[in-house]
């Protein structure tokens, strides 16, 4: 006889947890880092603070011949969690604060989660939260997660006095892991946040005592992005109904002015016309069938104003080139910021960047940097939007060839980044996306091309 | 302040579809006809019956200039699902029956659903399901998801009285995509499905009518793979509570002997003597850091057993050969078997092929066929661990060049297949798994160099 099992969110991505990234022990070091790393940024760019990060991971004993036992710790002066979210936020899958039409570095609700339980699973210790948000007092929670019910246990809780108003967040818990193995990468990603976000200082202690230390070169924050409404080409039946179900609005005009990004008056009342809906109609007698009838007209109507990227904060030509002129010290640096563009109604911003020569190995292929709302991708390259477009170009025609020490950067911020993987390992292919990099890459590839012909001049006009 | 939000999985999966594999309105009709076709295998296999599946995909209506209405109805002559758990089974997501240890298509309890999901959310119409487990009554169920809780809304169930003894299963739902792209993946899809289960009749009736029949060439099915425990080397903690607090047995040696794979009573004494723990040790009663230790213990010590694939059901050389010289038309063809090997504590075994020359075309490049328990694996090809093995062996040390007319099949059946991604799309790249993948290569390469060889002679020695 057939027996059933229903299993919850967080068993699933126990028992998958390589779908989640966290594939052996050296990548696991990696991935419990970077997701610790990615919300406390979050946190501290919520508030516009510039993020002080303290990152220690420390030896705690022996575990197999490739494996050992580690302390990682993540210190930093963002929002603070309160208390009564704190289990939730770090004990249950499938909870968090980034479930919105935003911009951000968190967007499943898992990363955090994943890592404790990574540790848990591995050391079968708990994980330990501090955390305040300025108040009068700071909360200690000590918590493991109850993998087959998917809910917080909470083995302790304390309460302090926080005397100095510290607002901030600490992570603490025990993991196994290879972290010698998973070191280039976990260096390289420190190295690569600190580039796409100068504005943060970044403190990492290794299992050796080794201090890296990152410092900002401003304080000056960018321009934050905006939670905003879904585009009326990115929409579905099941987004129409959840929209209809919470409106307080009363009749179709209003509806679409307040809960779709950028329709206004003028708009609304075309759209209305277009599809034979009367502006009074009120949104919840709609049947099913004219709710069908609205998606398909609110994909067909030409007059949609296009996604407005001004609720996105791309890196900007400035900080792009002053990054790379920083960490990778080029002979020459040209970057291209695309102009706003949408995928499935999700408007997102591109931005590419070349560098060549000076401090650039010669490497016979190209050095690819890849970032996403300013978080750097480190693994599975060659399955990467980014690098399809890169291998399939002609790089010839620009005479640029790979084994020219050269190195491209591709950034892609947008409401919702087209990852193809829960470990935010690479972006899917979309057309839309690869359009515009493809764009992007020619631009710069043409700017290098002028520099590298008018090198050769100089040089000839040196010879003679 | 901040707002939290917990969302159910099944909104997860909505929210994050294209990580399901329900990428754009192409890949979707593919991803729906998958995912019911693979149930549907699945499910006749379970009886070791002769698979009968018919797929039809019928016009509906229009809906964008790209996109199409269809009405997807899938019948089996499989296990059949019992009333009470058809609307968990089709409605609710992470339910399903195949959360065991046990080499099947079917693994994440998701595919149907999201294919029932994919169609509500782009045309608001109910999913049809009718099942009969063979006994007297026949069921039928309307539902469609409740996708903000994941639970099933029934909308209708009727009960007829099953004349003909019936037993199988049908599911209907309407979803809009885009067929015409996506014809030449599902015609693939079909043709590489009858390739590697002979033994199944699988007809498709397409949107303008046409009728594509694969008629099984043999009633013989493959021994069947069997259920197993988990092996001692791929144990953590969390694993080890779930035994110990489900298992009956009082010491520590019988909950050995009988919770793992291959751990006989010598093996356990010799186990429990290694790590110093008695054999009469109840074990629930094991504190937490003995139970920290149990599994490092397991994990360290050398003498147990490899796992025995003998709870797999690999394809057969003779079946591949069968099954390449009857699709490709290959004038040489050679496989080669690999023995048993693990990677994280699952059995695998990769079957590896090589076909030439005859009706295989010639390409430029290998013509590349994946599959995984039996499943064809059409998408993403670049990231798949076996096309990264063959783009990084050198094929010319067996004489053999990508502009040859020449096809390299891989198959791989596990307990557990290392998909990279929810929607099955590509294997991961495990160290052991690559290595299995690169020696079969070698392998067969051999073979098609000695093949060649020989033939360069013959074709010399007719000059003369
Ligand atoms: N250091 C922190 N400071 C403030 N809030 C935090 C911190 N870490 C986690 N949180 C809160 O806990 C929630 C859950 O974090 P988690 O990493 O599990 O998911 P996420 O960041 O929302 O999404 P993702 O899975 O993409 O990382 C976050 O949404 C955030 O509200
Ligand atoms: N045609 C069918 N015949 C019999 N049982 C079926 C059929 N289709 C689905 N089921 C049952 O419904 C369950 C859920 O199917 P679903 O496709 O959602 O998940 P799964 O097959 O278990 O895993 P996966 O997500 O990997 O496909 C299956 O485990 C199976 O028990
Ligand atoms: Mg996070
Ligand atoms: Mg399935």
């Amino acid at each position: 006889q057939t027996t059933f099992e229903e299993i919850s969110a967080s068993d699933f991505f126990y028992r998958n947890r390589d779908i989640a990234g966290f594939t052996n022990p050296s990548r696991a070091i990696f991935a419990a880092i970077r997701e610790l790393v990615e919300n406390s940024l979050d946190a501290a760019e919520s508030l516009r603070i510039p993020p002080d990060i303290y990152v220690r991971l420390s030896y705690e004993g022996g575990a197999s011949k490739e494996t050992q036992i580690f302390r990682l710790r993540v210190e930093d002066n963002g929002i603070g969690v309160l208390p009564r979210h704190i289990p939730s936020a770090f004990g249950q899958v499938l909870f968090g604060s980034k479930y919105k039409l935003k911009q951000q570095r968190g967007t499943f609700g898992l990363g955090g989660k994943m890592a404790i339980l990574y540790g848990q699973i591995t050391t079968h210790q708990p994980a330990c939260i501090i955390s305040s948000t300025g108040m009068a007092k700071i909360y200690i929670y000590k918590l493991m997660i109850d993998i087959q019910r998917n809910r917080p246990l909470i083995l302790d809780r304390k309460v302090l006095i926080n005397k100095e108003q510290w607002k901030g967040t600490i992570v603490e818990f025990c993991l196994e892991g290879d972290y010698f193995r998973a070191m280039p990468k976990i260096l390289d990603y420190f190295k690569q946040t600190a580039m796409v976000n100068p504005y943060a200082n970044l403190t990492f202690v290794d299992p050796k005592g080794r201090l890296y230390r990152f410092t900002r070169v401003t304080r000056e924050m960018p321009e934050p992005p905006k939670e905003t409404s879904p585009h009326p080409y990115g929409v579905d039946v099941e987004l129409l109904q959840r929209l209809i179900q919470i409106t307080p609005y009363k009749n179709m005009l209003e509806f679409l002015r307040n809960h779709f990004h950028r329709v206004g008056e003028i708009t609304a009342r075309k759209f209305l016309e277009f599809s034979n809906i009367s502006p009074s109609k009120n949104p919840k007698k709609l049947s099913h069938e004219e709710i069908v009838k609205l998606m398909h007209m609110l994909k067909r109507f030409k007059e949609f104003l296009p996604p407005d990227a001004s609720c996105l904060s791309p890196l900007g030509e400035e900080l792009l080139k002053a990054g790379v002129l920083k960490e990778l010290k080029p002979e020459f640096v040209s970057v291209n910021r695309r102009k706003p563009a949408t995928y499935a109604g999700h408007p997102f911003i591109i931005e590419v960047g070349i560098a060549y020569g000076g401090e650039i190995p010669k490497k016979g292929s190209f050095m690819i940097y890849r970032f996403a709302n300013r978080i750097p991708l480190l693994y599975d390259e060659a399955s990467d939007v980014s690098v399809r477009v890169i291998n399939a170009m002609n790089w010839r025609r620009y005479k640029v060839t790979p084994d020219m020490p050269t190195a491209i950067l591709v950034h892609i911020c947008s409401t919702k980044v087209p990852y193809k993987t829960v470990g935010k390992e690479f972006i899917a292919d979309r057309p839309e996306v690869r359009r515009e990099i493809a764009n992007g890459l020619r631009e710069t590839a043409r700017q290098l091309q002028r520099f590298l012909t008018r090198r050769e001049h100089v040089d000839r006009e040196r010879k003679r």
